[in-house]
């Protein structure tokens, strides 16, 4: 039998990878993890500021996803998924104070990085809602709607997404489920999606959603509002052999 | 004609030689020649070493293991083998330059998690699923 002696050390040469080597390596690595590519985030990383209020959620989800794995209670729309997006909100629109009613804030979504072929099984706006002063603790109705259309001589043309019921002095995260949405951003990835929220009172009168506690792009960056999508990958193409 | 009384055949014992009979085998976790049996050994992917921090959020890297070591006969327990690479094992004893060992591969795989920031400041979280070796053994 061959010699019983300790293993010899492995003979293939162990050498440092050059440069452009090294670039191909990492190229290789993204692709296998499913990165399009390095991305170089416009401005220094949220993480360098104070932490803005996606990546903090982001980051919980991330920790829930690993303790899924584990075996840890599932969070809702978190089992399925494969990938998960948050969107920083880009313009918001306020037709509030001096206009006359109804009252609404408007939010705009650039949707050109979701990748394609994911299909969508759950999105969600969070707005984060502070005790409102008044009228004090009374009943509000908060619905939102995606802005389907928008036409220079009338009205645009709104699909109602969902309504939440709270109180005046409620505190906290509100979470409005706009799933439905996403029917049609996957059709048109160009277009920004356009979310309206709407505030009601028990007797039916608009209210400006930031009297009613509800914060929009002046909030402190760990309070800005933003929207989570939950991707389930379709079965992915083999790999080109490279 | 009276037929020829067939000759008994020897029993035929289907038990696998016991390991101790064969030469060079040891178990102690080491094949023959010396060489390690097929296990998971650790491969740590390092964010760090490939400079990703700026834009990968966590985790600052994963142990994705590898697969390595030997599938020589007998293929005991720790070894989690196929009745295939039982098989394959044996006929490549008989015919050692037709047929090669069975190969150490991935036997139980998960998946693990990369939250990043996209070009946009979008923070994405993505899963993948059998990126990670949870167990090795014999195919």
């Amino acid at each position: 039998g061959g010699g019983h002696g300790p293993r010899p050390p492995h003979t293939c040469p162990q050498r440092r990878l050059g440069a452009r080597e090294r670039r191909d390596m990492q190229r290789e690595i993204l692709a296998v993890l499913g990165l399009p590519g390095r991305p170089r985030p416009r401005a220094p990383p949220a993480a360098s500021r104070q932490p803005a209020s996606a990546p903090l959620f982001m980051l919980d989800l991330y920790h829930a996803m690993a303790d899924d794995d584990d075996g840890g209670p599932p969070r809702p729309h978190l089992g399925r998924a494969d990938l998960v997006m948050s969107f920083v909100n880009m313009v918001e629109h306020d037709h509030t104070l001096d206009y006359q009613e109804p009252h609404w804030k408007e939010f705009l979504f650039d949707l050109t990085q979701i990748p394609a072929g994911e299909a969508v099984t759950a999105a969600e706006f969070r707005i984060y809602k502070e005790p409102s002063t008044h009228p004090l603790n009374t009943t509000l109705h908060v619905s939102m709607f995606e802005v389907a259309q928008e036409h220079s001589n009338r009205e645009s043309d709104l699909f109602f997404l969902d309504l939440q019921t709270l109180r005046s002095g409620d505190e906290g995260w509100l979470v409005l489920d706009v799933t439905a949405a996403s029917d049609r951003w996957l059709l048109n990835h160009n277009k920004d999606l356009g979310l309206r929220l709407y505030v009601e009172t028990e007797d039916g009168h608009s209210m400006d959603p930031g009297l009613a506690g509800l914060l929009g792009q002046q909030a402190p960056r760990s309070r800005q509002p933003f929207m989570v999508t939950f991707f389930r990958a379709s079965p992915s193409p083999v790999r080109a052999p490279r | 004609a009276v037929r020829p009384l067939k000759r008994r055949q020897p029993k035929k014992t289907n038990e696998l030689p016991h390991p101790n009979r064969l030469p060079g085998i040891f178990d102690d976790g080491h094949g023959s020649r010396g060489r390690d049996v097929c296990r998971r050994h650790e491969l740590y992917v390092s964010f760090r070493d490939l400079g990703w921090l700026d834009w990968v959020i966590a985790p600052q890297g994963y142990s994705a293991y590898y697969c390595e070591g030997e599938c020589a006969f007998p293929l005991d327990s720790c070894m989690n083998a196929t009745n295939h690479a039982i098989l394959q094992s044996l006929v490549h004893l008989m015919k050692p330059d037709v047929v090669p060992k069975a190969c150490c591969a991935p036997t139980k795989l998960s998946a693990t998690s990369v939250l990043y920031y996209d070009s946009s400041n979008n923070v994405i979280l993505r899963k993948h699923r059998n990126m990670v070796v949870k167990a090795c053994g014999c195919h």
